[in-house]
């Protein structure tokens, strides 16, 4: 028996937002500990990872451990059919091959239930390794995706340098090319406002701008996005989600032939 | 001309 009650359910559709075009179906795990969620795009080029931790549900239960095979079209639609202010609730018996999800408007007065049929995935959860990354930028998320957006307008491709001077985002194209440098700036009225850099020692990495303009998709979950990067490695874009836990994307970054 | 690497490089299956 399966039942998480969410009171703020837009976070849900946010998240569903967030992940839907990157990734056509996925299992979602559920355990005492959480809901969560990790799979890749279909050309295996970038991954993403949700938690949600079950002490941000109002109501968690979870009698064992399952896996839910969803197609996230398919759930976003259903999720679509939601207020913004409904609280919602997942629901699926032990066994069973549906999932159903309750909204409930916040007065009580209108209570909807949607089943939806669930789906044999065959899906392996990867080994992420603990890394120490050499930069970790923190910057306000909405400032991120208008970069992301400005870029691809010029190149398809960005390059993310940190340096001592700050965080550089570039690009070119057959029209041009663009350069944006982010600094350090904590002197902000909000700490969301700040734009933080720590880094260990220099870095410059190449990735595809599609896949960055698909995880700006998750703005709306956080004020801030926090960016790992290591030479030779994927890049992290974490979105914090206030009080219940994240939605990371990695991104496997390009390099010479 | 840049070569896009798999994230299947860097993670891997148990």
């Amino acid at each position: 028996m399966l039942e998480l009650r969410l009171v703020q359910g837009s976070l849900l559709k946010k998240v569903l937002e967030a992940i839907k075009d990157l990734v056509n179906d996925a299992n979602f795990d559920c355990s005492a500990t959480g809901f969560s969620l990790q799979a890749m795009d279909s050309s295996h080029v970038a991954l993403v990872a949700l938690l949600l931790r079950n002490e941000g549900f109002e109501h968690y239960r979870c009698d064992r451990n399952i896996s839910m095979g969803m197609n996230l079209g398919n759930m976003n639609k259903m999720l679509k059919c939601a207020g913004n202010d409904d609280i919602i609730t997942l629901k699926a018996d032990d066994g069973s091959d549906t999932v159903t999800f309750m909204f409930e408007s916040p007065n009580q007065d209108k209570i909807a239930d949607f089943e939806m049929k669930l789906m044999d995935i065959d899906s392996e959860h990867l080994g992420i390794p603990e890394a120490e990354y050499h930069a970790i930028v923190r910057m306000p998320s909405a400032e991120f995706a208008r970069i992301c957006k400005d870029l691809s307008s010029i190149g398809d491709t960005v390059v993310i340098s940190v340096t001592k001077e700050g965080v550089k985002f570039s690009t070119k194209g057959d029209i041009g090319t663009a350069n944006i440098v982010c600094r350090q700036n904590t002197t902000v009225d909000k700490p969301e406002e700040a734009t933080v850099i720590e880094m260990k020692e220099p870095v410059s990495l190449t990735f595809a701008l599609r896949y960055m303009n698909s995880f700006a998709k998750a703005t709306p979950l956080s004020h801030t996005v926090t960016i790992s990067l290591s030479s030779e490695l994927p890049v992290v874009v974490e979105y914090k989600i206030e009080d219940m836990g994240y939605v990371r994307f990695y991104l496997a970054p390009k390099i010479e032939e | 001309m840049k070569r896009q690497q798999s994230i299947l490089s860097f993670f891997q299956k148990p």
